[in-house]
């Protein structure tokens, strides 16, 4: 009787540990899935970027109240330290970063071109954009004349080996500096070959690569991206067959963050120019 | 209206199929 307790007693201590392990395992991986979702929302969470010339439009001249405004502004440039983060620089970004023709017609246009030579002429030359906490230092490089330094600044961001998160939700900024450097036009070509080697349909830093493929090497880019287009659609069309063969009839086959991926890569396409021509099809198969 | 905007700008077949699509 003695034995059999010893027995029941080591047998129900195994049991214990065994269920302890169990529980532990199961927190674990719950965490490791929390772990991986947080870092697929920084990295692929944010909705589609809105290249430029999607943002400008028709705008009305600017009034003169505006104008002595955007000199009240641009004045602060002598009063505020540029070498360092400081409040006055960074409400100056935030000002003229502003989307002025976002109302579309009844808007105001953008401040005179003089401001924005002015502000590149202080700022790219300290090595700015850097580590940007939000998003309006970038949106302000795509005002700025285009230039290699300017350009330089942007790589060390676009291709930075670890996520810039900005805002609340903690997006990362990369995918943006990529879209930035690729409307740097010829000054952004020194990225091109990286770029192209990092086409992927299925993240945003693949995608905006893509963007940046095109607007460098573009010949080069277009047989990519639609490489890349092709993979979505054949997904696409394996997982509707799928669906079909347990449900039947036609089902919503593309998730929301495929089609983001999606209208990026058709973008990357059309940035690509006469040289997407030749390689459309499978954009004209997405529809 | 981003594929729709997509194909307008390549153009040729890409802009045929986008004319054809209900959404555009």
């Amino acid at each position: 009787r003695e034995r059999f307790r010893k027995v029941a007693r080591a047998g129900c201590l195994v049991l214990l540990i065994a269920a302890g392990c169990a529980v532990l395992w199961g927190v674990l991986e719950l965490r490791k899935h929390q772990r991986r979702d947080a870092a697929d929302r920084t990295l692929n969470g944010e909705g589609v970027i809105s290249p430029s010339w999607r943002v400008s439009g028709d705008c009305r001249p600017r009034t003169t109240a505006e104008r002595s405004r955007d000199e009240a502004v641009a004045d602060l440039l002598h009063h505020f330290d540029h070498q360092r983060v400081n409040p006055g620089l960074g409400y100056k970004e935030q000002y003229f970063a502003w989307r002025w023709r976002i109302a579309g017609s009844s808007g105001s246009c953008s401040p005179s071109p003089e401001h924005y030579r002015r502000l590149a002429g202080v700022l790219v030359p300290l090595g700015w954009p850097k580590l940007p906490t939000d998003r309006s230092d970038l949106e302000l490089t795509r005002r700025l004349p285009p230039s290699p330094a300017l350009a330089r600044n942007l790589a060390e961001l676009a291709f930075a080996s670890h996520p810039l998160p900005f805002g609340p939700l903690e997006y990362d900024n990369r995918p943006f500096a990529r879209i930035m450097l690729a409307e740097q036009g010829r000054f952004a070509r020194p990225w091109g070959r990286r770029a192209l080697t990092e086409i992927a349909p299925d993240t945003k830093l693949g995608t905006s690569a893509a963007t940046l493929a095109a607007a460098t090497v573009p010949q080069q880019a277009a047989p990519r991206i639609a490489a890349a287009l092709t993979a979505m659609t054949q997904e696409a069309d394996r997982r509707r067959k799928r669906i079909e063969g347990l449900k039947g009839g036609p089902h919503i086959v593309y998730q929301l963050r495929d089609g983001e991926r999606l209208f990026e890569l058709a973008d990357a396409l059309a940035t690509a120019g006469p040289a997407a021509e030749p390689h459309a099809e499978p954009l004209g198969q997405t529809f | 209206t981003y594929l729709c905007a997509a194909a307008d700008r390549i153009g040729g077949r890409a802009a045929v199929a986008a004319s054809r699509a209900s959404f555009c």
